[in-house]
């Protein structure tokens, strides 16, 4: 990897997408990176697509991180991630195995303007950074603003809420690119992941109803793994269950309209902690937030690879 | 000081109102005040037994906490300083000395 690059520190925008570029001239036999458009303010959406490349068919993987933007160890996950897949593929046969038999396709920052601005301004800012020609206040809800029961239930007309839904739906340069890609893709990508903060939970959809999905047996038996595994490294426990009775009821989020577009394996976490620190965990818990984390991603990448 | 030490008393306070009564306190407070709201991630969100958590400005609180002891609603304080939370919790600081 980038040598010195410390996957225990915050890294601001630029280092990331610096940390991008370097991984794809250095690693372009597992790495390839691309754009799939730009933010509001005209930054580049790169992805990283992780996996051996093969002229045979592999279904995928979608992970993204930073759909909030003050929700730092998300970015944080996903860099930790790309790290350990490169690292360890050699010796670790499950990573092998992913990496031989899907591609991940890995959005490090979803709302970049909004990372960015957190970094440069509102630590604790949350929205994207779009503007409203009637009101004062800006950004959209990046997790309210997709096609799926918009701004129904657990999502705010008003521009200056936080769950503000949009205008219309994708009316966000970020969530209408990332949509667009998912929609060409979607009979190949078998998985969503989307990572928040904070709450140590690992929610699947509905999260706009209460309701029971129809391959609910197997998503739940992938959560209650998952969550099994986030506990045997350092024994954190995490909820898990429908996001709509785990959490709460909202509206128009990424993962019920991944799931509602073919994905079946749909999953959104709230990573650590339950408050003590909140959106600020500190640096030294990156280590055990991402590791314990890491195997809870693989174990769902393995069961997505059996039948079920 | 990181983010020109803006947080500097600010805290993080949780809140459990025990009854719909205060919630619907909790929840004109948050709106009056303008809060940052850290969960759930809106006020619409909050009724009897939301477990919630607000970050409060410094120039605000004694204010804010006096509303919430007047209405009779029990808090804990999560984050006593937040800018120190977040010094303490970052490398940034030394980052930009080194540099």
């Amino acid at each position: 990897s980038l040598p010195g690059y410390s996957y225990e520190v915050y890294h601001s925008l630029e280092e990331i997408q610096n940390w991008m570029h370097h991984l794809n001239k250095t690693h372009s036999g597992l790495i390839h990176m691309f754009s799939i458009g730009k933010s509001y303010e005209g930054r580049s959406l790169f992805i990283l697509k992780l996996g051996r490349r093969s002229r045979a068919y592999k279904r995928a993987v979608w992970i993204d991180c930073g759909i909030h933007a003050r929700e730092w160890i998300g970015p944080a996950f996903c860099q930790w991630f790309v790290k350990e897949v490169l690292q360890t593929y050699r010796s670790d046969p499950a990573i092998r195995k992913m990496l031989n038999h899907l591609y991940f396709y890995i959005m490090p920052v979803f709302n970049v303007d909004g990372y960015h601005f957190s970094w440069t301004n509102d630590r604790f800012w949350r929205k994207t950074r779009s503007r409203n020609s009637r009101f004062r206040c800006r950004g959209v809800d990046a997790n309210r603003n997709w096609k799926v029961k918009w701004c129904d239930e657990g999502a705010s007309f008003h521009p200056c809420d936080d769950t503000y839904c949009g205008p219309f739906p994708e009316s966000e340069p970020e969530v209408k690119a990332v949509a667009h890609f998912l929609r060409k893709r979607k009979k190949h990508i078998r998985a969503y992941l989307s990572f928040h903060a904070y709450a140590q939970m690992l929610l699947y959809p509905y999260s706009y109803k209460y309701a029971t999905i129809p391959n609910f047996s197997c998503v739940e038996s992938a959560a209650y793994n998952a969550v099994n595994a986030i506990h045997s490294a350092y024994g954190v426990r995490y909820r898990y269950g429908p996001a709509s009775s785990t959490l709460y009821v909202s509206s128009g989020s990424s993962m019920d309209w991944a799931y509602k577009n073919g994905i079946p394996y749909a999953f959104a976490f709230e990573l650590r902690d339950t408050g003590h620190f909140g959106f600020l965990l500190p640096e030294s818990l990156i280590k055990p937030t991402c590791t314990e984390t890491m195997l809870a991603v693989k174990n769902i990448t393995m069961h997505l690879l059996k039948k079920c | 000081y990181l983010y020109n030490n803006r947080y500097a008393g600010d805290k993080v306070i949780r809140l459990v109102p025990e009854t719909e009564g205060k919630a619907h306190v909790l929840k004109n407070v948050c709106h009056q005040f303008k809060v940052d709201l850290w969960q759930p991630s809106s006020i619409s969100y909050i009724s009897e037994g939301t477990v919630t958590d607000v970050h409060i400005p410094q120039n605000g609180s004694q204010i804010l906490l006096a509303f919430l002891q007047q209405a009779n609603i029990q808090y804990t304080v999560l984050i006593a300083d937040l800018q120190k939370t977040l010094e303490k919790g970052s490398s940034l600081k030394a980052q930009r000395k080194r540099r």
